[in-house]
């Protein structure tokens, strides 16, 4: 099962060695930046969207949705690369009275993973699939992060039904009604 | 299949992207650079050990390997990360004579995702099988890199059995024995 093992990588390869890190990074990012009203909780938001249909760019999602800056570069020695750089990108996002909240925003990469290999014959599974494959990403990740103590509210997972994409603010929507939740 | 998914994603989410480009970074490395005897053809060596046993400092396995640099960053916006970095280092191997060989070397990331499953209990897989995934993940890779046109001769995957980890020198002569076979 595909989307079992690429959650563990997830967790194993990144969200282990990136989340105990990330409220010292905000704290540096707050210091050097004006953030109005920071994400309170200092969290990475990571969308899964049910469709695995994933942009590289969120401001082009939504235009509700502004990229900010990036939190300071964060290097780790990994298997023989010395200094590998881990990242996360800052985004403001503008609720329905033009308000703008701070938060740290990715796509779970492992995603593009899932759809590329749905596209490629040669490996092993189809679109029907990927959906399926998409969910038991979300669970297995859900599970491995709460029994995570390294990890514990450092993160918000948020699973994207794309019934709604017809709504052009519905990105936007859906990060801040996830950003009131934690409050 | 957890190698099997793994092979893929190291495919999808790094060898289809930083392969194509390996050629220039070199280039734009060995004009600000000495390189003496730059392993020809300018592949990544991926190093692929049995037991994926993986350390983070290649100099530290075998004093016959230096770290020289890193070759130019190269950023990719990627699934809402902006200027993503993606990097390679660059080590020097000594041989039996002392000559330096430049070569850019690293583990292949995945292992350490195989090689934690086997240690936590709720992954799903434990020690026994570990090798045998391996090996699945070196063939899958292998099977993978041979049909795409993208990363043709940019790469040289090598699979260290570890029963000679006895010799202090055993990855270096392995490296070198590899970097003659391309030429
Ligand atoms: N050597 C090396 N250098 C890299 O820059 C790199 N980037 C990815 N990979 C390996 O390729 C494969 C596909 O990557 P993907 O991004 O889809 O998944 C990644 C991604 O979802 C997340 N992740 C890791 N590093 C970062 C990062 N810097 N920023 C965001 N996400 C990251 O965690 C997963 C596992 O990472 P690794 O376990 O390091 O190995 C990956 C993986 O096996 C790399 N390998």
């Amino acid at each position: 099962n595909v989307a079992h093992g690429l959650a563990w990588s997830f967790y194993i390869g990144y969200l282990r060695l990136v989340l105990p890190r990330l409220k010292d990074s905000i704290a540096e990012f707050c210091a050097t930046h004006r953030a109005r009203r920071w994400g309170r909780g200092s969290r990475l938001i990571i969308l899964i969207p049910l469709n695995a249909n994933i942009s590289h760019k969120l401001n082009e999602e939504d235009d509700r949705i502004h990229f900010y800056d990036n939190l300071p570069n964060n290097e780790i020695d990994r298997a023989g690369v010395q200094g590998r750089v881990y990242k996360h990108s800052v985004y403001r996002v503008l609720d329905e009275l033009g308000q703008a909240h701070e938060c740290v925003l990715e796509y779970a990469t492992p995603l593009l993973t899932l759809y590329s290999m749905s596209q490629e014959s040669s490996a092993g599974f189809g679109e029907p699939e990927r959906r399926q494959q998409v969910l038991l990403f979300f669970r297995t990740l859900q599970d491995i992060l709460e029994h995570s103590l390294d990890c514990r509210n450092r993160y918000k997972l948020i699973l994207l039904n794309d019934e709604h994409e017809a709504d052009p603010h519905f990105l936007s929507k859906a990060i801040l009604r996830n950003l009131e939740q934690q409050e």
